[in-house]
């Protein structure tokens, strides 16, 4: 999975 | 994003107002623990080393770096500034943060998502936000007469915690493979932390009284 989508959140 | 995650986002973005604007036009931080300051300061710091390697988006960056400067300036406050430091209660403030700090790194170099540098300060950074406002409770607990600033400022942040819990049941239903077990267990305990003093808060406004804990 992508980083991104994985710390999207603050 | 959905309605819980941005109304969980601008809760904490309000809780950081209301403190500052108290710092800013009254000059006080009465009641306010600088150890759970100086907690969301390492928190924040820890947490968002990424804004330097990933580019999420415009928003992100944006309330990133409010985050970051708003708890390094409140700590600044609190401990320079030539006025307001004078209304820190610093005898009454006495909780040893520095100790929760070890624990919490070395549960993030044994729980993470990837052993690397980036993902076990993220996971540290979590683990601390949870346990980050302890001092905090500890120090509205014994301080008689709560101002309104202050209840209102840990409202909030319990408010936005609470939210979070929401966006998450909410991504879980909506999002494929969507599951971030350290995020969920470690936000969930936050959030119950606050439980008790939701209680109080919701008594006090209920009998229109000014709040006060039990000793």
């Amino acid at each position: 999975r992508d980083y991104d989508e994985f710390h999207d959140e603050l | 994003m959905n309605i819980f995650r941005l109304a969980g986002d601008m809760t904490h973005l309000f809780s950081v107002l209301v403190l500052l604007l108290k710092i800013h036009t009254i000059k006080s931080c009465a009641g306010i623990s600088l150890k759970t300051q100086e907690l969301y300061a390492i928190v924040f710091t820890t947490r968002y080393l990424d804004l330097f390697t990933t580019y999420i988006s415009l928003y992100n960056t944006i309330m990133k770096l409010i985050f970051l400067g708003s708890s390094i300036s409140i700590v600044w406050y609190m401990r320079h500034h030539k006025v307001v430091r004078r209304s820190y209660d610093k005898d009454q403030d006495t909780f040893r943060h520095y100790l929760l700090m070890l624990p919490c790194l070395l549960l993030a170099l044994l729980i993470n998502e990837k052993f690397t540098f980036l993902e076990v300060m993220w996971a540290f950074s979590l683990y601390l936000e949870a346990v980050a406002i302890l001092p905090q409770l500890v120090l509205l607990q014994r301080t008689r007469n709560i101002d309104n600033l202050t209840g209102q400022y840990v409202l909030l942040l319990g408010a936005y915690r609470a939210l979070y819990v929401l966006n998450w049941i909410y991504r879980y239903f909506t999002e494929e493979n969507y599951v971030h077990w350290i995020t969920w267990v470690s936000g969930i305990v936050q959030t119950l932390l606050y439980a008790d003093f939701f209680y109080y808060y919701f008594q006090s406004w209920k009998n229109n009284v000014k709040l006060q804990l039990p000793a």
